[in-house]
């Protein structure tokens, strides 16, 4: 990727990350849509021997040989029995039955993780600059589980069963299904697997935003990857023939509009359907359109091809308006035509400008790439949220990173706009989503298992955590795009991952499995739904009081009973740190939303003397009366003066 | 509706393998084609889950589900990138 790694600091990592053999020995495995070998961001130039742990393979196939593996991509492999007997054999005419990426989506995700340094990267002259995956020299295997029809779960199990036998050290999943409970959940089960075996398994959210409980992939064991913006836009500006103007953004890179206004027309009244507006294919008359720049709305659709329909009917250019499902969010893509995305109230306003207007004019310039955007991050509105539906005491997501914009390497089979009439191909594409912001994720814990190699799954999380931050520069909470208002930790979990802080965390929270089979104990899985999560016999003790607040994550999620109800109105937290710097004192500080909720850490001083000490301190979180629609949040800080341990506190009812 | 056939994900609790298979694959195997002689593993896994996954129709799944040393027959999902 451009951009984010300078956004990330990782610039300067050179004094925090190994360079070379420690990191050359990190495997990141990635789940997807296979890859793109030929990609310069697969350049194994510099690379040293393919570690001695390393039991991957490269498979051949359609367009694909196992030469096509390299010191960099050490492993390729696919997976489509599962899809194959569902939907028939795979036609090889169409997609590749091999690692071959024809979709563009898994080269990207793999090269956002851990691609090559590659100089003079942009698509299309957007967002040029040199890209990087987050861990350049970390390797690559690509596992390709997702197909034209779906990723299915019984290849996505073949694959991470595989990937745990290849000895990966990082698994990226950017992919997800409906919510299930764990033992009835592929990837939860599998991730489950692979962390018992010093495995982290990155996950997307979703892109279920901005609506409360969209999350996907909230397995305790998993990391869960929200989306945020970067500090770069790709504007483009509408001028409208009553003189006003209004900002939006375009990836457009062909011929510029004639220098002159030209007809507008809101496709809505240029369609004999109901729904027009949405410039679906076909719907658009020619006669209404030609030469014109057409007004159409997002949604149901998928945002190029209704560019791609605009041109198919003779328009000259496209406005893409947002409806209330995206708000403000701007969404930039390589369209076609002359074309720009814009947010709900500037789309409003330009609809009234086309009603009250008899003759109404436009036009579309294009302001190419500008850096520097301000505030950034925001949380992205597709950003799928919490509360977590599943176990409402685990925080998720995690925490967010960049997903929105975002250049990464891209397949030769399809143009930018994935579209069949794109015969353009690019070797960078700029898409979003909370895919493009797991594998920075992942491609980030992958430094930090090359920098500590002793550290567990879970205390990687941990740093990436306590060490996100949650305010800009100049002390504002970060904002949400979808309400620009303030986001909570339903909407960025622990906040934005800041890689240098997470290197150097102080103190981690540590877990390990018998702890996460303690939580499973206290959701009160039958033996037969833990052995099918877990693939043993495990007995939890009848004697013992098992509590899911007691698993030790470097987040809180307090739910109390609805008023009215019985229940205590205290309920009590306990967490282990253990030190991972320098001897020190930590005291807590504890910051919340509101006095509503009485928040009280014993003790409020904890020493360390030696690595890897541990020391536990309980939260008790006291709530007189709540409404049921408020939730209250806050953050629970240890600091030595030098480290800052910081946790996010979501505090809501049930 | 009863013949159309659906993946499925069997888990098996391995402690319950009798004594008279000596590979868990065989014991899959066995268990598998005394509800359908027909049906086909599609993969048999070896970290993520004890057991495998195969076409079944839904009374083959159900009547696997009822065979000791099985702990869930779970039909399959599909995904989709984010």
């Amino acid at each position: 990727t451009t951009r984010t790694p300078s956004f990330l600091g990782l610039e300067k990592s050179a004094d925090f990350f190994p360079e070379s053999d420690a990191m050359g020995d990190v495997i990141v495995g990635v789940l997807d849509t296979g890859v793109w070998p030929e990609r310069k961001s697969f350049d194994d130039t510099g690379f040293g021997p393919i570690p001695a742990s390393w039991k991957g393979q490269c498979e051949s196939g359609t367009n694909f040989s196992s030469a096509k593996c390299n010191r960099k991509l050490v492993g390729a492999r696919y997976f489509s029995r599962g899809y194959e007997t569902t939907l028939g054999p795979i036609d090889e005419s169409e997609e590749s039955k091999s690692p071959r990426d024809d979709d563009g989506h898994g080269t990207h995700t793999a090269s956002t993780a851990a691609g090559s340094i590659v100089q003079g990267a942009n698509l299309l002259g957007y967002a040029s600059g040199t890209a990087r995956g987050m861990a350049n020299r970390a390797r690559v295997a690509v596992y390709k589980v997702c197909w034209e029809g779906g990723c299915f779960s019984s290849d996505i199990l073949a694959a991470m069963d595989k990937a745990i036998d290849d000895n990966v050290d990082v698994l990226s999943l950017s992919l997800g299904g409906g919510t299930s409970d764990y033992y009835k959940d592929s990837v939860a089960i599998g991730a489950f697997a692979a962390m018992e075996k010093g495995i982290l398994v990155s996950c997307s959210a979703g892109n279920g935003g901005p609506g409360p409980f969209s999350l996907s992939n909230v397995a305790p064991w998993i990391t869960t990857v929200g989306a945020g913006t970067l500090d770069r836009d790709f504007p483009a500006y509408v001028s409208l023939g009553n003189g006003k103007n209004f900002s939006g953004v375009s990836l457009y890179a062909g011929d510029s509009l004639p220098n002159k206004m030209l007809p507008f027309v809101y496709a809505g009244n240029a369609s004999n359907v109901t729904n027009g507006n949405l410039c679906m294919t076909g719907t658009l008359i020619p006669e209404k359109v030609k030469g014109k720049i057409v007004l159409c709305d997002r949604g149901i659709n998928a945002r190029v091809q209704k560019g791609s329909v605009v041109k198919a009917a003779g328009g000259a250019g496209m406005i893409l308006a947002n409806t209330d499902a995206n708000g403000e969010e701007l969404v930039a893509d390589a369209h076609l035509l002359p074309a720009t995305a814009v947010g709900q109230k500037t789309g409003d306003a330009i609809k009234k400008y086309l009603t009250s207007d008899p003759n109404p004019t436009a036009t579309i310039l294009f302001g190419g790439t500008k850096v520097g955007v301000e505030p950034s991050p925001v949380v992205a509105a597709f950003s799928s949220r919490g509360p977590n539906s599943i176990t409402p005491e685990i925080l998720k997501p995690d925490i967010i990173a960049p997903g929105v914009n975002i250049l990464a390497g891209w397949t030769g089979a399809v143009g930018p706009t994935g579209l069949e009439e794109d015969d353009r191909r690019v070797e960078f594409n700029i898409i979003s989503g909370t895919s493009m912001s797991c594998p920075h994720v992942s491609g980030l814990a992958a430094l930090l298992k090359g920098a500590h190699p002793e550290w567990s799954p879970a205390a990687i999380r941990s740093a990436l955590m306590t060490t996100a931050y949650t305010a800009y520069k100049n002390g504002e909470a970060l904002l949400d795009i979808a309400t620009g208002k303030p986001s909570t930790p339903f909407d960025h979990g622990a906040g934005h991952v800041d890689p240098i802080s997470a290197a150097n965390p102080g103190l981690i929270y540590d877990i390990n499995a018998d702890d996460y089979l303690n939580f499973i104990c206290a959701l009160k899985y039958t033996p037969s739904q833990i052995n099918t999560l877990a693939r043993r016999n495990f007995t939890c003790d009848s004697s013992k009081k098992y509590s899911v607040a007691d698993l030790n994550y470097p987040s809180f999620a307090v739910s109390f009973p609805a008023a009215g109800s019985d229940g205590s109105n205290t309920i009590k937290y306990s967490r282990t740190l253990t030190n991972v710097g320098p001897a020190g004192t930590y005291k807590v500080t504890v910051s919340s939303t509101s006095s509503s909720v009485k928040i009280i850490v014993e003790p409020e001083t904890l020493s360390f003397t030696r690595m890897n000490e541990k020391k536990s301190y309980t939260v008790s979180f006291t709530a007189p009366s709540m409404s049921s629609t408020t939730n209250v949040f806050g953050r629970i800080e240890w600091s030595d003066g030098k480290h800052v341990v910081s946790s996010p506190v979501a505090i809501s009812q049930t | 509706a009863m013949e159309i056939k659906k993946t499925y994900i069997i888990h098996m609790a391995k402690s319950q393998m009798p004594a008279t298979f000596d590979d868990h694959t065989h014991w899959y195997d066995s268990s598998l084609k005394s509800v359908s002689e027909s049906a086909e593993m599609l993969y048999v896994y070896k970290n993520v889950v004890n057991g495998f996954s195969a076409r079944l129709t839904a009374q083959e799944a159900e009547s696997l589900e009822s065979q000791p040393g099985i702990l869930s027959v779970l039909p399959e999902l599909k995904y989709e990138l984010h």
